[in-house]
């Protein structure tokens, strides 16, 4: 980068941002305004700083709700950057994405796409395919996306960010389990559901390997019991008074990242009835219930 | 459940224009 935000500047935002958390924009916004002008006067309109201070008033207009403000701010303070430290930045690339967050806002997602789209050019550029700030980009566009409908590009944009957290981050990153339920719920809105099904698998296994090692004949994920509980439903029934199988251990294991377990608990549970597999159904939504 | 978890996520605002 070369740039660094002076130490006066980030005194200036972390006084603006301790008003603005308190609701007192008459005090944040004014403040924001004065220092505009002062840096404005002593650096000129073309100055990183400059830029800054306007990403600074943005974010108090944003958390003010006024989005259109906020996007003029960041539409000025985007020139500025690209004016002088050239177009393919990192500041540029994160000041994109605050403008298509802010036009997301609006509900303008067709706007908002190719914001999104060259921002994740840049990142790529810089950073490398592989990178996770290339990943949490990857993530607003396939939302922009989901928005619109476009569930091929949703797709394709969640396996490459799935690609990118296991690859640099390894698999047990929450991120690969929560982008993993983003891809299924994909796959779903195409009817894909063999695809949904196998990545909810996916999940729950990783999170039995992770605590209680490999799965073998002895030690199953979750899902392998309820599938057995519904195979052997027939038998249980001539035997009249089957005892409904312990999943102590698995309530415990759902605790590592309960609310991605959670969902992907009651997801594969909605698939399994779907099938009309109620009693693979029923273990696993016993199972969430526990986790909640 | 699923419809619950589309609401939830939200687009990823990015803090670091502030740090450079």
């Amino acid at each position: 980068g070369g740039y660094e935000i002076p130490a006066r500047l980030q005194t200036l935002h972390n006084l603006v941002i301790q008003y603005a958390a308190q609701g007192r924009y008459e005090v944040a916004v004014p403040l924001c305004k004065q220092a505009l002008e002062d840096l404005e006067k002593t650096s000129g309109h073309d100055h990183p700083d400059v830029a800054t201070m306007l990403n600074i008033l943005a974010l108090v207009y944003r958390d003010q709700n006024k989005y259109k403000e906020a996007a003029h701010l960041l539409n000025d303070a985007l020139a500025i950057r690209e004016k002088t430290l050239g177009k393919d930045h990192c500041a540029v690339a994160a000041t994109l994405n605050n403008l298509a967050v802010l036009y997301g806002k609006r509900g303008k997602y067709k706007e908002a796409e190719p914001l999104c789209k060259r921002a994740l050019e840049i990142r790529e550029k810089v950073l490398g395919k592989y990178h996770p700030d290339v990943a949490k980009q990857l993530n607003n566009l396939a939302l922009l996306c989901q928005n619109q409908g476009k569930y091929e590009e949703v797709q394709d944009y969640y396996r490459r960010a799935v690609e990118i957290y296991e690859s640099c981050v390894g698999p047990d990153y929450p991120s690969v389990a929560k982008t993993k339920n983003n891809l299924a719920s994909c796959y779903l809105k195409q009817g894909k559901y063999k695809e949904a099904e196998a990545l909810y698998k996916e999940i729950l296994t990783r999170a039995h390997e992770r605590e209680f090692g490999s799965v073998n004949g002895e030690n199953k994920p979750i899902w392998m019991h309820a599938e057995e509980r519904e195979e052997s439903k027939d038998q249980r029934k001539e035997k009249d008074s089957a005892p409904y199988r312990e999943y102590g251990s698995w309530y415990k294991a759902c605790k590592v990242d309960s609310p991605t377990v959670n969902t992907t608990l009651k997801s594969l549970g909605a698939l399994y009835r779907r099938q009309g597999k109620l009693e693979a159904a029923e273990a696993l939504e016993a199972c969430a219930q526990k986790t909640r | 459940d699923q419809q619950n978890v589309n609401r939830q996520q939200q687009l990823e605002w990015d803090d670091s224009t502030l740090t450079y």
